[in-house]
């Protein structure tokens, strides 16, 4: 089972078009194995990355020298499916005792 | 069906199970039919809620194109059960029953989603292999032949928004493409999927605007005021909000679906795709007002 561990989903609002064309041509660099979960759209319109653990200082640093701010909206993805995965075990075993 | 637990989420096993007992409970209204199978053999069920006539006009919903989005599937659950129980009761879709046929695709790549309960809870594609990649699988919104090949679709195997060697390359996606034509008479074709909260009408693959724009604008503007009326949920609508080619209901509304519309599900903001099952309900009961609108506008407005 592929696990998640330690990577995290940045969310980035372009707050220009400069902006908005840099983090764009994020999709296009294949280095830092992005996943986008919410494509580039418009200016002010949050963008969600998910980062692998591997990546993730490089792409820091990366937008760090571009100005472009960030923030974290997951910070440990496994610890959330984690937490996914108890909840639909704990659903199950009820259903089944209610059964 | 009355038992089934809609607050959680459920293997691909027990969404089989869920539409044959609906199907069981409710043979009047309710039949399972199967389009085709996926790449790996599962069954694309389609659920067909109609009371009667041969070849009516129909609408069509699916959930789950993208495996990883499971609020949709989950949704489409809430749906299939929704209708069944206000069949009779709500004059709004009674109206649209008793003259159109509503078709449900609930999880419309079965393979994808058992991988997502199985090994990898973040895959969005087919499974299928592509040849000379170790990379698996093709994007099946990607997979239309609607500007196929053009930009917001990615020619390498390994991007998650991989088009995949030729439009309809996919069987996933194929078997809806044969099954539209062949019915002939669809009039509303809707594909959910989740998250960001937007409404978009065609074209996805071109800025030129649909000869509809106008009337799709307006109704996806009531649709989304609906659908914001018992949580506040405010969403986004247009067309071309984001590029992307080969999308599905690019194809549709090229195949003369007027009413051709993606819906993109609530973000709460923390958790992206792993939307808590809390949120399921609320989720499938405010995007029900919204298909609604978006129902009767059809049933209405015929073509």
């Amino acid at each position: 089972k592929e696990t998640f561990e330690g990577h995290q989903v940045i969310r980035i609002v372009p707050k220009n078009e400069i902006e908005l064309a840099l983090i764009k041509s994020l999709e296009d660099m294949a280095e830092f194995e992005l996943d986008f979960w919410r494509g580039v759209t418009d200016v002010f319109s949050p963008v969600d990355v998910r980062v692998p653990v591997h990546t993730l200082q490089s792409l820091k640093s990366h937008l760090e020298n571009l100005d472009i701010k960030f923030s974290t909206m997951i910070e440990n993805l496994q610890a959330l499916l984690d937490e996914e995965l108890e909840e639909m075990d704990a659903a199950v075993h009820e259903a089944e005792l209610r059964s | 069906t009355d038992s089934f637990d809609y607050s959680r989420y459920h293997p691909l096993s027990e969404i089989y199970s869920f539409q044959d007992m609906l199907v069981a409970e409710n043979p009047n209204l309710v039949s399972k039919i199967v389009i085709g199978q996926s790449y790996q053999g599962r069954p694309l069920n389609v659920l067909k809620f109609s009371t009667g006539g041969t070849n009516r006009p129909a609408i069509w919903i699916d959930t789950g194109i993208h495996s990883r989005e499971w609020v949709t599937q989950a949704s489409g659950i809430w749906f299939a059960k929704k209708i069944v129980k206000d069949y009779g009761s709500d004059p709004a879709l009674t109206a649209i029953l008793n003259n159109m046929d509503i078709f449900l695709e609930i999880a419309t790549n079965p393979d994808g989603y058992h991988y997502t309960h199985t090994s990898n809870r973040m895959w969005r594609k087919t499974r299928k292999p592509n040849p000379g990649s170790s990379c698996v699988g093709v994007d099946p919104n990607r997979n239309w032949d609607a500007g196929f090949g053009g930009p917001g679709a990615s020619s390498s195997p390994c991007s998650e928004t991989y088009r995949g060697p030729s439009a309809h390359s996919e069987s996933e996606v194929k078997s809806i493409v044969d099954f539209v034509k062949s019915h002939g008479n669809f009039k509303a074709f809707i594909s959910i999927h989740s998250y960001s909260q937007m409404l978009m009408y065609p074209y996805g693959y071109t800025r030129t605007p649909v000869k509809d724009q106008a009337e799709l604008h307006q109704l996806a503007r009531r649709a989304i005021t609906d659908l914001a009326s018992p949580y506040g949920t405010r969403y986004r609508y247009g067309s071309i909000i984001y590029q992307a080619s080969g999308g599905a209901i690019d194809w549709t509304y090229n195949q003369g679906i007027k009413y051709s519309y993606t819906f993109e599900l609530r973000d709460t903001g923390l958790y992206g795709f792993i939307l808590p099952a809390s949120q399921i309900v609320p989720t499938a009961s405010e995007t029900w007002l919204g298909l609604k609108v978006i129902m009767n506008h059809a049933l209405r407005n015929p073509y």
